[in-house]
């Protein structure tokens, strides 16, 4: 019931990694003048190929970057906002020639669709949502999910875009808290998790709207933010990361935790924390996890990478050139990192 | 950890949670 029992993965000596697990394939750089924000990975079909393309975005730019022979990458459309900037990028899995982006200011205002015309000559955009937006997701199956605030109430809408942009709407039943951040559950199809801000998880199915189940995972670390879920065997296992959590000695800093809940009976277990290396210092700022890797960016400025079923770190970026890491992804189209700095520098590894 | 720890565990926890839960 209690995640005090989380045991504590073996905890590598600093010294004993390097970035050497990690291969720089190439760097693209983005000229634009304004502070870089996230980065993403996509198919994209340009002249009937469909090519493994890069999505940068700056505050009031998102690009879209065609791999070259040449290990390069070129632009090939930009996507320009002159009001309100640019907060993250929302990637749509599954689906070629579409993406989403999140804009605000400290806040979510906005949800924009980005395609081109049918002739793939120009780009366009589509107003989605504007609202007080406090997390977006996007599904399979062309769906987008995100929560609002309104003074009374949230809602919690489920979007399926159609070709073009234009949508389909339904409504799932909103928890009392606000949600904080929304997860698939791979192995169970049609159920969708969120973490809220009062530390529950909540469960709900997306099919017929349900909210099927709330359950508490404990208050040892507040606000935390779910990665990944899955189920097996009949349990809910879900990868957390905890930017509030505080740096503990001599086991580290906890940055990412795999937690096991029993859905019919909301007990909850810690498997294993993913803490920072001794001699590392920072906390979780962001981060991605992938299949079984997750990576963070510190708030040091280094970027460390976790094997979750090693349960240790197995890499750490220092900042390069001085630049502290701002933003890492997870390539969607295949096993590349993809890691930024404020200045629009992307490196590939 | 434990399946004592976490109670009984069903597969179709899923369909299980969806016959009960308000509509």
């Amino acid at each position: 019931h209690s995640i005090e029992q989380t045991e504590l993965a073996d905890v590598p000596a600093c010294d004993s990694l390097n970035p050497g697990n990690l291969q720089l394939v190439s760097k693209l750089k983005n000229p634009s003048g304004s502070c870089s924000v996230d980065v993403s990975a996509m198919w994209w079909e340009i002249a009937g190929v469909k090519e493994p393309c890069i999505i940068t975005a700056c505050e009031y730019a998102v690009s879209l970057w065609k791999p070259l022979d040449t290990g390069q990458w070129e632009k090939m459309y930009s996507w320009h906002f002159a009001e309100v900037p640019v907060l993250q990028i929302v990637p749509m899995p599954d689906v070629c020639n579409l993406v989403c982006v999140a804009l605000g200011n400290l806040e979510i205002r906005e949800i924009r669709a980005l395609l081109c015309s049918s002739d793939g000559g120009c780009e366009k955009q589509v107003l989605l949502r504007t609202g007080n937006i406090h997390a977006v997701l996007g599904l399979t199956k062309r769906r987008l999910v995100s929560s609002s605030r309104t003074l009374c109430d949230q809602q919690v809408e489920i979007m399926t875009l159609a070709e073009g942009g234009s949508e389909e709407k339904q409504f799932l039943m909103p928890p009392e808290e606000t949600v904080l951040t929304f997860a698939e559950v791979q192995g169970t199809q049609e159920a969708l998790l969120g973490t809220t801000i009062m530390n529950n998880i909540v469960i709900w199915n997306l099919k017929t709207g349900q909210l099927l189940k709330k359950m508490h995972i404990g208050d040892s670390y507040q606000a935390s933010v779910c990665h990944k879920a899955y189920s097996e065997m009949g349990l809910l296992f879900v990868v957390l990361s905890h930017p509030c959590a505080k740096e503990r000695e001599p086991s580290g800093s906890p940055v990412f935790q795999l937690i096991a809940i029993n859905p019919k009976t909301a007990l909850s277990v810690g498997v294993m924390l993913y803490c920072l290396p001794q001699g590392q210092a920072g906390r979780f700022l962001e981060g991605d996890v992938k299949d079984h890797f997750a990576a963070a960016v510190l708030t040091s400025g280094t970027i460390a990478i976790w094997d979750l079923l090693l349960g240790h770190c197995t890499a750490l970026l220092p900042p390069i050139s001085d630049q502290n890491w701002s933003f890492v992804k997870w390539s969607g189209t295949d096993s590349h990192l993809l890691a930024g700095q404020k200045d629009g520098n992307i490196f590939v590894y | 950890c434990s399946q004592a720890d976490l109670g009984p565990i069903s597969i179709n926890w899923f369909e299980e949670l969806s016959s009960e839960a308000p509509p």
